[in-house]
């Protein structure tokens, strides 16, 4: 669906798209807790899968809010600039939700989007890194 | 800015690279040209060149858009969500969510639609990573994993430039001015600057 000029377009010759986008039920996990069981948290699990944050992935992950999920978040967190608490606070899950490219963030378990330095060429033997 | 393992490149050899479109999604010239503007955003800081060719199997970056599962193992997921993936370098290819209320031009921040997601602001950001960049945790970055509906944000931040420029070296002709770091957003849900 391309849209040329979109704001030349009245709006009642738009489509209805009242559709929820695939994340927006992740903001009901609001407030859950570790150790918690919520129905679909397996969801957001294969979330975190998917981008790179929980290593392995099972063919079912179960609704328990465990530890890999805690470690999954504080990593997220931590990538997105937002306070890590290992929680699914509102800041958190409102940068969950959001449209997002399909690459993962953590390719191969080596995580260098917020290390405050980046690996860049072994040039003349030492090795250089580069502060952002 | 962060690399792919192992940091891929383009060779040295390939270094003037060719983009066509998949024949079968019948691209307008006016959506051809979205990806134009966004090569250019690239070739601007870099040695590297840009060439559209009408040969889709022999170019170097493979344009596609797909609904669903398209067979690489990452499927698409209707609208919003995932908006598209591309790969490292050598691979090329740039699959994008057919299924998105892709805007073409016009003020996507004044849309009617909350769906909207600006097609070269993706665009731009896929080009990277076809170039060998990762995500990166700065948020005025073009290669920061999340963007907004109605959100518009094509320009090359500072991040951007040294991590392509580590990669490639600089356009001979880039005088710095182009680095700028204005975002135009308008969020859909919190309605945070």
């Amino acid at each position: 669906r391309f849209f040329p000029n979109i704001t030349a377009i009245p709006p009642w010759h738009l489509p209805n798209t009242t559709s929820i986008a695939p994340w927006d039920a992740f903001t009901k996990f609001a407030g859950c807790q570790s150790g918690e069981v919520r129905d679909g948290l397996s969801k957001l699990k294969q979330y975190f899968s998917n981008f790179g944050y929980i290593p392995n992935s099972p063919s079912n992950f179960s609704d328990k809010f465990d530890d890999e999920l805690e470690k999954a978040l504080k990593t997220y967190q931590q990538n997105f600039n937002l306070n890590v608490t290992g929680q699914l606070d509102d800041k958190t899950l409102q940068q969950i939700v959001r449209p997002r490219c399909g690459n993962a963030d953590i390719v191969n378990g080596t995580n260098s989007m917020n290390s405050g330095k980046s690996s860049s060429f072994h040039t003349t033997g030492h090795f250089h890194t580069t502060a952002h | 800015y962060t690399f792919f393992p192992g940091t891929p490149i383009w060779p040295a050899n390939r270094r003037d690279l060719t983009y066509g479109f998949l024949p079968a999604n019948g691209l307008t010239d006016e959506v051809k040209a979205v990806f134009t503007r966004a090569f250019e955003k690239w070739s601007a800081v870099t040695p590297l060149t840009f060439t559209q060719t009408d040969s889709f199997s022999s170019a170097d970056i493979k344009i596609a858009f797909y609904s669903g599962d398209h067979g690489d193992g990452e499927p698409f997921d209707g609208v919003l969500g995932t908006l598209a993936h591309a790969f490292s370098p050598t691979n090329g290819r740039f699959h994008l969510d057919q299924d998105e209320n892709w805007v073409v031009s016009g003020d996507v921040t004044r849309s009617d639609l909350p769906s909207s997601v600006d097609l070269e602001s993706v665009a731009v950001h896929e080009i990277g990573h076809l170039l060998g960049l990762g995500h990166s945790s700065v948020e005025d970055a073009i290669m920061y994993p999340t963007i907004s509906a109605r959100t518009k944000k094509v320009e090359l931040a500072t991040d951007d430039i040294e991590g392509i420029q580590l990669l490639y070296g600089s356009n001979p002709n880039y005088n710095g001015s182009t680095t700028t770091s204005n975002t135009q957003e308008r969020e859909t849900n919190d309605g945070e600057a």
